[in-house]
């Protein structure tokens, strides 16, 4: 599973 | 996009441009630790390095664009434009003290072992105690400007509301991040003396001084 986060926020 | 999140970014950006027309007004950066604003230029450049690498809407790459410039604007006036303002013997703060420790952690608990990653990771975390600076500088000169506070209210609120926002994303979408959320805790957690102090006597019409 791929922990990485979209950076949608600021 | 929720409300919490929106008011969360608005929050943040009437902070910034408090503090930067408070200083452009005045002509003065007197009681403003400038060892925090270039804490929040470094947070900011190192989290957004993504612009180079991803496009995620219009709204996300302007406000970053937008947090990034007033960022290093505030630096350029209190180092140089207004540089005989600044109160540099009040702003001791040793900031390799945050640095140093944050950039261990940041390479150690991470959400993937990449230089952009370490790099968001770095921002998260130093972002949190980014304030530790001005709220030192405060406590040793036992005083702050009316705007000033006005700045720290709006700059906490912002990390409040997203801790609201990240409670309504994992509810609604199940959406989580627990390096954001335990940074964005300590974060909010920071501010919380002085809330209470921004209620007490600034709310009343009083300024906010500290007892001696």
């Amino acid at each position: 599973e791929d922990e990485a986060v979209a950076k949608d926020e600021l | 996009m929720n409300i919490f999140r929106l008011t969360g970014d608005l929050s943040h950006l009437a902070a910034i441009i408090i503090l930067l027309l408070k200083i452009w007004k005045t002509r003065s950066c007197a009681g403003i630790s400038g060892k925090s604003q270039i804490l929040f230029a470094l947070v900011f450049t190192t989290r957004y390095l993504d612009l180079l690498t991803s496009f995620i809407s219009l709204y996300n790459t302007s406000m970053k664009f937008i947090y990034i410039g007033c960022a290093y604007a505030t630096v350029y006036m209190i180092y140089a434009k207004f540089k005989a303002t600044y109160d540099g013997n009040h702003d001791t703060f040793r900031v390799e003290f945050l640095v140093v420790p944050i950039g261990g952690l940041a390479f150690l608990v991470n959400h993937d072992f990449s230089p952009l990653e370490i790099l968001w990771t770095f921002s998260i975390y130093l972002e949190s105690v980014a304030i530790l600076p001005q709220l030192f500088m405060i406590s040793k000169t036992g005083e702050a400007e009316t705007i000033t506070t006005h700045y720290l209210f709006f700059l906490g609120l912002y990390r409040a509301l997203y801790l609201m926002n990240w409670i309504w994303r994992f509810y609604f979408e199940g959406f989580f991040d627990m390096i954001a959320i335990v940074a964005g805790v300590v974060q909010t957690i920071l501010y919380c003396d002085f809330f209470y102090l921004y209620v007490t006597k600034v709310l009343k019409g009083k300024k906010l001084s500290l007892p001696a």
